[in-house]
């Protein structure tokens, strides 16, 4: 899976998430990364989210939307938002990751696997690109 | 300067730097650093938020390092099928593919369907209507197809063989 989310120059949010789902898939399956609100969110009042990791377990918890909604209503911050998603998804056995970037430009990559391909850049100079954990 | 971020991933798994070499970690970290560019000259040049996250993704899908378009995983039946989706957070406005066979660049199809139809998800052989009533650029499921996804199909149905499956996690 890949994904994408950005905060413009304008000040909006957008978010974006593609995949080929899982090796061996039958049946027409798909996980959550078409799925609005599971794998992939965006709200200009809260934050962009895109997920990857065992759909099955985003689609239950509406991932991407509950990030959202933990800001909305729960006042958390980005990171803390997603890491109290992360939180349910290990409850359930899940594992994955998200990027999520709020309407101010504050950032998060958080997963519970070895490790998860990503980085940010940003108007300040700040870039960061890293692949396994504790980088 | 005005305020931007860009932020991107390449999928989350069991990742490790014994299994990984050197050489493999500096193509990945080249990709994303090539999408991430691309992102922030985007957005300096004042592209909107779903423009830049279209044009990053393309990028991503379009190597074959990643599980999305040229590089994605393969089905049960040796297919590659392919989903995306993006929301515009402005508007709340959203589009989706799932099970695309044909489609080069499934966000692209994506965005297509958010801003240019009345629907918020089509899939199989009506995603890939869509998509060429829309011009997208289509393609044979082949172009999709890689030598190491595909030894890994062929690999995880040994395993089913041997009643021993357990690990096909995306």
């Amino acid at each position: 899976t890949v994904g994408c989310v950005v905060l413009d120059i304008y000040g909006n949010l957008c978010a974006g998430t593609s995949t080929g789902g899982m090796t061996n898939k039958k049946f027409g399956r798909i996980g959550d990364s078409p799925l609005i609100g599971a794998g992939t969110y965006a709200n200009n009042r809260t934050c962009a989210v895109s997920c990857t990791g065992h759909g099955e377990f985003f689609i239950r918890l509406a991932f991407a939307r509950d990030v959202s909604a933990l800001m909305e209503y729960n006042n958390l911050n980005i990171v803390e938002a997603c890491r109290e998603e992360l939180n349910k998804l290990d409850e359930l056995r899940g594992s994955g990751g998200v990027i999520g970037v709020d309407n101010k430009g504050n950032i998060a990559m958080e997963f519970n696997t070895g490790g998860m391909f990503r980085g940010f850049v940003n108007a300040k100079g700040e870039k960061v690109i890293a692949i396994f954990k504790n980088e | 300067q005005q305020n931007f971020t860009v932020v991107v991933h390449g999928g989350a798994g069991v990742m490790s730097k014994d299994k990984m070499n050197n050489v493999q970690q500096q193509q990945y970290l080249s990709k994303l650093n090539e999408a991430l560019l691309l992102g922030e000259k985007m957005a300096k040049e004042g592209s909107t938020a779903t423009d830049i996250v279209v044009k990053v993704i393309n990028v991503l899908e379009d190597s074959p390092l990643f599980n999305a378009g040229k590089g994605a995983v393969f089905t049960h039946n040796g297919k590659i099928e392919l989903d995306a989706s993006i929301m515009d957070g402005e508007s709340l406005n959203a589009g989706a593919v799932a099970g695309a066979r044909h489609i080069r660049n499934p966000i692209t199809a994506a965005r297509e369907v958010m801003q240019n139809s009345d629907h918020v998800l089509l899939s199989g052989k009506g995603a890939s209507e869509f998509a060429r009533q829309q011009g997208l650029k289509m393609v044979s499921n082949r172009y999709f197809r890689t030598p190491k996804r595909h030894k890994s199909l062929k690999e995880l149905k040994k395993k089913e063989r041997t009643r021993n499956a357990g690990d096909n996690i995306g």
